[in-house]
């Protein structure tokens, strides 16, 4: 573990209090895509199901798993359950086919191993990589943000950034270890934020709302 | 360059 991963996985871990906040303190799912947060339900369960095949690696590894696969369950009740009447499916119009489809080709063709659990974890970083367009989707369709919503991007953006650099310690500081998917799709994931943080940097660090240019 | 998946990344 080093630094890098460590504050990126707090950031994950926070971007989920953040999205956990928005939904119960304005008792709304408004601004949320349901569609990128079932990705992520779809992402934690295909990726973490080495929770059952023995692999142990920390308790802090087992544990974050865990409450990652938990807290995104949790969310999907409340968009899908409790605070339904404030989604609106109208506007979450991505087609998850655009999604499910290529990645789970890339999956077939580019995993470390052609097993089971092997392409279920090559699809699940694939997945990942792309899971937050039908949010993006949505932002743009929208045009504006509740700042905590924007708060939440960040968080996550922010964790996906600071893989990169772990990544690059962990080439150097473990004899040239590289994980050639990872590192791929984890370029693709944070490149996808770029435009979200011009916004978020010009727009809402300065006090001002999300808004993007029409 | 060992190429693989580290087990302990989330």
């Amino acid at each position: 573990m080093n630094l890098f991963r460590l504050v990126a996985d707090l950031s994950h871990l926070a971007s989920i209090f953040i999205l956990l906040h928005k939904i119960q303190t304005t008792r709304s799912c408004r601004g949320i895509s349901i569609k990128t947060q079932l990705l992520y339900v779809l992402v934690f369960v295909t990726r973490y199901l080495d929770l059952f095949t023995g692999d142990f690696v920390s308790i802090y590894n087992s544990v974050m798993k865990l409450f990652f696969i938990g807290s995104s369950c949790y969310i999907i009740y409340l968009m899908r359950i409790k605070y339904k009447p404030t989604n609106d499916p109208s506007i979450d119009t991505f087609r998850l086919e655009y999604i499910l489809g290529p990645t789970a080709v890339l999956a077939l063709i580019f995993n470390y191993k052609f097993t089971f659990l092997e392409v279920l974890w090559a699809f699940s970083i694939y997945l990942e990589a792309v899971a937050i367009l039908p949010q993006l989707f949505m932002l743009q369709r929208t045009g504006e943000a509740e700042t905590i919503t924007t708060h939440y991007l960040a968080a996550l953006g922010i964790y996906r950034g600071l893989y990169i650099p772990n990544w690059i310690y962990r080439y150097f500081t473990e004899g040239g270890a590289i994980d050639p998917i990872a590192v791929v799709a984890g370029i693709v994931q944070t490149a996808l934020y770029v435009d979200f943080f011009y916004v978020y940097f010009t727009k809402v660090l300065q006090g001002q709302k999300f808004e993007l240019p029409a | 360059l060992v190429s693989g998946k580290p087990k302990d990344e989330l």
